[in-house]
């Protein structure tokens, strides 16, 4: 039941499910009404309030149900509505239920910067040329190689005197371009903030809100941003941290708040996103338990055959190497040991007057002997010679 | 056969001073 892994605990990719990312969020609108006080419209009365937070209203019953712009008497007409998600989304869709005539001009943009920059999204104009500079959109997506802004129809007055503003990530995406495998999509689909930029109002008073007939007046709720919480293929789910931000649930050796490194031990290969078929998990260095931190080598990883490109760092129990899998100097491997027993690498014991030197063979733990001298250690003389009482030539023949 | 170990209280380090380990 681990979207993350599979039966047998092999990693594979997942994605935290659909959600509204805008339910409960904060929405800036650039013009209430209400603000100040006006005959059918009273910020500080709730009964005649028309909020920017019934855009984004998490539940419940309210009255009235809509936020509203305030009077619009003259140009600039834009409204703008901005709504932060709090973390990056892979966009779906975005929607927007108007309570009275929809206008007819409105531009949709995102931000990946947490609202320092924006991009457009689309467009929805009955002036598509004239309102934004472009033509309308195509039947079957944008003629490109990637997604780009295009311009579509104005939302259309429903019978109930509303409409609906409905945009698809889809739609301005070119057919057969594929998440997994499209960076330009991936970049495309990501955003921190929504951003609806209503440009021109229809010349029409509500028909839904018990307001009386206003002209350039905008209303609207439910605005709805369908969408993922962005972790790249390495969780199944977004929980509030300590701070209350939201941020993934990584696996798959993964970190940060979209998933978007390797863990500090997990750089045996570099981090990728995953995808359906193939999970990119990063991989934990080997390093025998001598190590609790490595580095990635990009030289190493190549000549692997891009297969590890990890370098242990600071090995422990007198181990050394990239994956602390021999002793250092002065100590050899016990082969009584594993690998990764914390005694693997036993001290080499030469003997200070018998030995030539401190450093053994790793393998057999053999220390160098002087002449006639003898013993793993160096600690005897050979049969054939006795001690002497020289420290240089401690052993000497036997007259 | 297996011979003694070395004593190091046999030794003469009168001439190596510099080379006498520490104990």
């Amino acid at each position: 039941t681990d979207p993350c892994h599979d039966e047998g605990g092999a990693p594979r990719g997942c994605v935290p499910g659909l959600v509204n990312a805008a339910l409960g969020r904060e929405v800036l609108a650039s013009s209430i009404c209400g603000q100040p006080p006006k005959q059918a419209c009273d910020s500080s009365d709730a009964r005649r309030a028309h909020s920017a937070a019934l855009l984004t209203f998490t539940g419940g019953t309210t009255s009235p149900v809509c936020w509203r712009s305030d009077w619009l008497m003259q140009a600039p007409l834009n409204v703008t509505l901005t709504v932060s998600l709090g973390k990056t989304f892979e966009l779906v869709f975005v929607s927007l239920r108007f309570c009275s005539t929809p206008p007819t001009s409105v531009a949709l943009l995102k931000s990946q910067d947490h609202g320092r920059s924006w991009v457009p999204l689309g467009f929805f104009s009955s002036c598509c040329d004239l309102d934004y500079g472009r033509l309308p959109a195509p039947a079957n997506g944008p003629a490109g190689p990637g997604p780009e802004a295009l311009c579509f129809p104005e939302p259309q007055t429903q019978p109930d005197g509303g409409g609906l503003l409905a945009f698809s990530v889809q739609d301005s995406s070119p057919p057969g371009l594929d998440l997994d495998s499209s960076p330009v999509l991936q970049d495309w689909v990501t955003a921190t903030d929504i951003q609806v930029v209503l440009t021109r109002p229809a010349m029409l008073g509500d028909t839904r809100d018990s307001e009386a007939m206003v002209p350039y007046s905008y209303s609207a709720t439910e605005l709805q941003v369908g969408g993922r919480c962005k972790c790249n293929g390495h969780a199944s789910r977004c929980l509030l941290d300590t701070q209350g931000h939201l941020i993934c649930d990584c696996q798959h050796g993964t970190e940060g708040p979209d998933c978007g490194r390797c863990k500090p031990f997990y750089c045996d290969r570099p981090w990728q996103r995953a995808t359906a078929r193939e999970a990119h998990a990063c991989l934990a260095c080997s390093c025998n338990g001598h190590a609790r931190r490595c580095r990635f080598n990009m030289e190493l990883y190549r000549l692997s055959g891009r297969r590890s490109g990890g370098v242990c760092l600071n090995c422990r129990h007198n181990t050394a190497g990239r994956h602390c899998h021999y002793c250092r100097e002065g100590f050899y491997r016990d082969p009584g040991r594993a690998p990764s027993d914390r005694h693997a690498c036993r001290a080499c014991d030469c003997h200070p007057v018998g030995a030539a030197g401190k450093t053994c063979n790793q393998t057999t733990g053999q220390c160098p002997c002087k002449d006639g001298v003898t013993g793993l250690t160096c600690n005897r003389c050979a049969p054939g010679f006795q001690q002497s009482r020289s420290p240089v030539a401690p052993c000497v023949k036997t007259p | 056969e297996v011979m003694p170990t070395l004593d190091m209280a046999l030794f003469d380090w009168t001439d190596y001073e510099d080379l006498k380990p520490e104990v």
